[in-house]
This record gives C-alpha cells, structure tokens and sequence, in this order.
C-alpha cells in the first residue's frame, strides 16, 4: 500500500568530538505502509536511546535541519515531555506522531508537513512536527489542531509552535511560542 | 487520488508478515 510521500529516517547521536553534520545518519528509506512497519519493527524504541540521540522522519529530499530550503522559512510544532512521561507515554506519543505524518492526517495541509523529530534529552525529550511555512497562519494551526487531536492530548494542554529562524537565533528565554 | 490512511487502516499492517 503505497504512501502519498516517501520517508526518510535519519539517526543523530551525540559526538561532541565529531560536527553536528557528521552525527547524522540516513537510515534508511521507504514509501509503502508494509517498510513503514518493516523499518518501525526492527529499530529501538526513543525510550531506549542514549540521552542525545534524535530520530528524525522526513519527507524524501528534505534534510532533518533548518538550513533544508524546504525548513529555513518553516517552523515546529513542539510537545515538551516532562521526564515521567519517558516511561509512559513517549514510544506511545512518537508511534501516533509517526502514523499521523505518513498517513497524510492533514488533508490539503499534509503538503505543508517536512516531517517529523524526537529528541531524547536529559532534561526532557521533545517531539515536533516540522511544517514548511511559519507564515501560513490557516495551516500551521489547522496541523497543530489534528495533530493535538492525533496525540490524544487534553484540550486545556497547550502546545505551542515556533519558527525556525526564533530556534536558531534566539536563547530559551527569549523563544516566543 | 491522494493517500490518505488513518491510523486503525495503518494498524493494521504491524504484525502482518511480509510478502515474497
């Protein structure tokens, strides 16, 4: 059953002695909902990475990164996870994450989807859909919508999106969702 | 047409064995 994109799953693990680019790996590529499973059955669980790694699944030609011309004017939709929540609900959240991209869950708006990032961190592993355009105000928040809806979360959970040019260039604090 | 699958319909591929 084929896909209506073809997928990228790209590996980041940590090496401070080694740059950022080098720490990324292409693992593999598929377009069927048969290799979806194939690639998801036979790779380890986020909650089994080393703080650091990332898994990232993008649209094929796109790159996991801000500086991809299809990402530089896009931005995330970003779910924070407290560190409780590595146990319970992390595998759980990136799976629905993972079936609502490839499945196409946005309608007209999936063409806006770059793809998909989980980072496991120390101080708290993140989830995000990365969109295409920060600007396109109807589909960033018709996304954010069903992809709050496709995670389950509770209605008076906020999540919140940021534009890549913000993440690059502006600390923490000063981040505005 | 576009593919769109929704999550049940992609469920239902986890444990389903390979062709060959």
């Amino acid at each position: 059953h084929r896909l209506q994109s073809r997928w990228a799953l790209w590996f980041f693990k940590n090496d401070r002695s080694r740059a950022w680019q080098d720490n990324l790996h292409l693992v593999t590529k598929f377009d069927t909902v048969e290799d979806f499973w194939a690639v998801y059955n036979h790779t380890q669980l986020p909650s089994k990475l080393s703080p650091g790694c990332d898994y990232s699944l993008f649209k094929d030609g796109i790159e996991p990164m801000w500086e991809d011309p299809r990402n530089k004017r896009g931005g995330r939709w970003l779910v924070s996870l407290s560190k409780q929540q590595r146990h319970m609900e992390l595998d759980h959240l990136w799976l629905e994450t993972l079936l609502c991209v490839i499945g196409e869950s946005f309608g007209e708006y999936s063409r806006e989807v770059c793809g998909a990032v989980i980072n496991i961190r120390t101080k708290g592993d993140k989830i995000a859909v990365w969109t295409q355009e920060a600007e396109n105000r109807t589909g960033v928040i018709h996304i954010g919508h069903v992809y709050k809806e496709c995670l389950g979360l509770p209605p008076k959970m906020i999540i919140g999106y940021q534009a890549h040019a913000d993440t690059a260039t502006k600390s923490n604090t000063l981040l505005k969702n | 047409g576009k593919k769109q699958y929704d999550r049940e319909f992609l469920l239902d591929f986890q444990f389903m064995p390979a062709c060959i």
